[in-house]
C-alpha cells in the first residue's frame, strides 16, 4: 500500500458517501443518474466475487463491503425512497446500458488475465467501471442540472481516478515485474471520459451561475 | 492460492 493508493481508495469512498449523503439529506436525485449508479453496484457485485474466495487483508475486506453495500443504497434510494425516487430525472436518464454491459462483457470474454469464472467477471467490472460515467455525461448534457450532483462529488470522483493512475505508475517503477495492462488500459480511458464529464460539468456549472444573475 | 495471481487493489 502507498499513498497513491491509500489517498485514492480515499477520495472514492468519500465520493460515494458523499453522494449518498447529498440525496438522504435533501431527498432528492435530481441530475444524478440512476443507471450510472447501478452499473457502479454491478461493477462492484462482480469485482468483489473474491470476496468469498480470497482474504488479502481487513482493510481490503472492509473496503469492498462498504462499497458494495453504499452503492446498493443509492440505488434503493433512488428506486424505492418514497420521498427521494419522485425527482429522479427519469424521461432525462435514457441511456441504453443494457448495451455498455453486453460489450463489456463481450470484451472479458475475449481479454482477461485467465479464463475462469472469476477473472472474467473481474476484466467485465474493470471495462464497465470504465465507461459508467456515460449514462451520467448524457443526463447532464440533456439537463444542464448540478444542483445535485455537487462539486465535491466530481472533484473526488476525479482525484480517485489521477491518484489510482499515479499509483500505478509508483508500482510499476518500485515493485519488479509490476504490470496491469487490463486495469491500467481501463483506467487511463475511464479518466479520459471522466475529463470529458469534467468539462461539461464546468460548463453546466459556470452556465447556472451566469443564470443567476440579479435581475 | 498457488499460480493464480490475487488482486491487491480494489
Amino acid at each position: 500500500m502507498n499513498v497513491f493508493r491509500l489517498a485514492g481508495d480515499m477520495t472514492h469512498l468519500l465520493s460515494i458517501l458523499l453522494l449518498l449523503l447529498k440525496i438522504y439529506a435533501t431527498k432528492s436525485c435530481s441530475g444524478v443518474s440512476r443507471k450510472t449508479q447501478e452499473l457502479y453496484a454491478i461493477v462492484f457485485i462482480f469485482r468483489y466475487l473474491d470476496l468469498f474466495t480470497d482474504f488479502i487483508s481487513v482493510y481490503n475486506t472492509f473496503m469492498k463491503v462498504v462499497f458494495i453495500a453504499s452503492s446498493l443504497a443509492i440505488v434503493w434510494c433512488m428506486r424505492f425512497h418514497p420521498v427521494v425516487r419522485r425527482s429522479y430525472d427519469r424521461e432525462l436518464d435514457t441511456f441504453r446500458y443494457f448495451f455498455l454491459v453486453g460489450a463489456s462483457f463481450a470484451l472479458a470474454l475475449i481479454w482477461h488475465e485467465k479464463f475462469s469464472v472469476q477473472e472474467v467477471f473481474w476484466a467485465f467490472s474493470i471495462y464497465l467501471e470504465a465507461v459508467a460515467i456515460l449514462p451520467q455525461l448524457v443526463l447532464l448534457q440533456r439537463s444542464g442540472n448540478v444542483d445535485n450532483l455537487t462539486g465535491q462529488y466530481v472533484f473526488f470522483l476525479g482525484a480517485y481516478r489521477a491518484f489510482y493512475i499515479l499509483n500505478w505508475i509508483y508500482r510499476y517503477l518500485t515493485e519488479p515485474r509490476f504490470t496491469r495492462w487490463i486495469a491500467g488500459t481501463s483506467g487511463v480511458v475511464q479518466t479520459a471520459l471522466y475529463a470529458d464529464f469534467f468539462y461539461y460539468y464546468f460548463i453546466s456549472w459556470k452556465n447556472n451561475s451566469k443564470l443567476k444573475l440579479p435581475a | 492460492p498457488l499460480g493464480q495471481r490475487i488482486h491487491d487493489e480494489l
